[in-house]
């Protein structure tokens, strides 16, 4: 899975999850990436995430749509809701990771893997990084 | 004006520097400063945050390192069927697809549902079908193979046989 979230000049927010799925998935199994709200949301002046995990979890919590709801309801910081969230999935058996930016372009990427792809770009350059700690 | 910034993903899991050669990582890196800088390319140039994650993405659905598009996963049949999600921020407008198999970049079709139906969600054959008409790019299930791929999905169904024998002594 893949993904990219991104704050314009214009303060916008906009979020993209694209992905092959699971290997030896069973046909028509539909994991977590098209489903708005799970992987992917976007609204401005709240956040913008895009997911990457095990996709049955995802749905279940409703791992996008639920760390906006947190930074927009309950005033946390995204770090904190995405943690919160994937406390969630862990609890119930998954894992992965999401990248968020905030209404002011904060961003974070949060995982409970070992490792995630990751990259962040702003006017000061190009940074990614690819283990947990890094 | 506001600070422009993009943010990518490439997958997560069990990624560790023991199972990660040199060349592999310097693969992954540049792949990822490619996406990136797709995406940065039309923000610093004033385009919209939606026009941004398109272009970050294309490129890793077209780089056979990553999970989506060219590269993608088997199904237990040996084919592919892939997914997409795109989000405005600005009225939270969407578009998404679901379980393609002819679409070379399912991102584009996941914007074109969003900008060119008055839906969110296409799924199987016609999503398909509506981005052939939308004159996306199409292409046979087979460009989504890699032998890496391949080579995953054999082990995977190797250990299911494996695991289905042992339960049954």
């Amino acid at each position: 899975t893949v993904g990219a979230v991104a704050i314009d000049q214009d303060g916008n927010l906009a979020a993209a999850t694209t992905t092959g799925g699971m290997t030896a998935k069973a046909a028509g199994r539909i994991g977590d990436s098209p489903l708005i709200g799970a992987a992917t949301y976007a609204e401005n002046g709240v956040c913008a995430v895009s997911a990457t995990g095990h996709g049955e979890y995802f749905i279940r919590v409703g791992v996008a749509k639920t760390i906006c709801d947190r930074v927009k309801l309950a005033g946390d910081g995204i770090e904190s809701a995405a943690e919160s969230a994937l406390a969630e999935v862990a609890e119930l058996g998954g894992d992965g990771g999401v990248i968020v930016l905030d209404g002011d372009g904060g961003y974070a990427f949060v995982f409970n893997s070992e490792g995630m792809y990751r990259g962040v770009v702003d006017a000061s350059g190009a940074r990614t990084a690819i283990y947990g700690g890094e | 004006m506001t600070e422009w910034r993009l943010v990518v993903h490439g997958g997560a899991g069990v990624i560790t520097r023991e199972g990660m050669s040199p060349e592999k990582e310097a693969a992954y890196t540049a792949a990822l400063e490619t996406a990136l800088e797709a995406g940065a390319a039309v923000l610093r140039n004033g385009g919209s945050a939606l026009d941004a994650v398109e272009a970050a993405v294309i490129p890793m659905e077209d780089d056979p390192l990553f999970n989506s598009g060219h590269g993608a996963v088997f199904t237990a049949a040996g084919t592919h069927e892939l997914d997409a999600s795109i989000m405005d921020g600005r009225a939270r407008n969407a578009g998404a697809v679901a379980g393609v198999t002819r679409v070379r970049n399912p991102i584009k079709a996941a914007r074109a549902v969003m900008d060119k139906s008055e839906h969110v969600m296409f799924a199987g054959s016609g999503a398909d079908a509506f981005a052939e008409a939308q004159g996306l790019d199409m292409v046979d299930n087979s460009y989504f193979d890699t032998d890496r791929r391949r080579q995953s999905l054999e082990r995977v169904l190797e250990e299911r046989v494996r695991t289905a024998a042992d339960r049954h002594g």
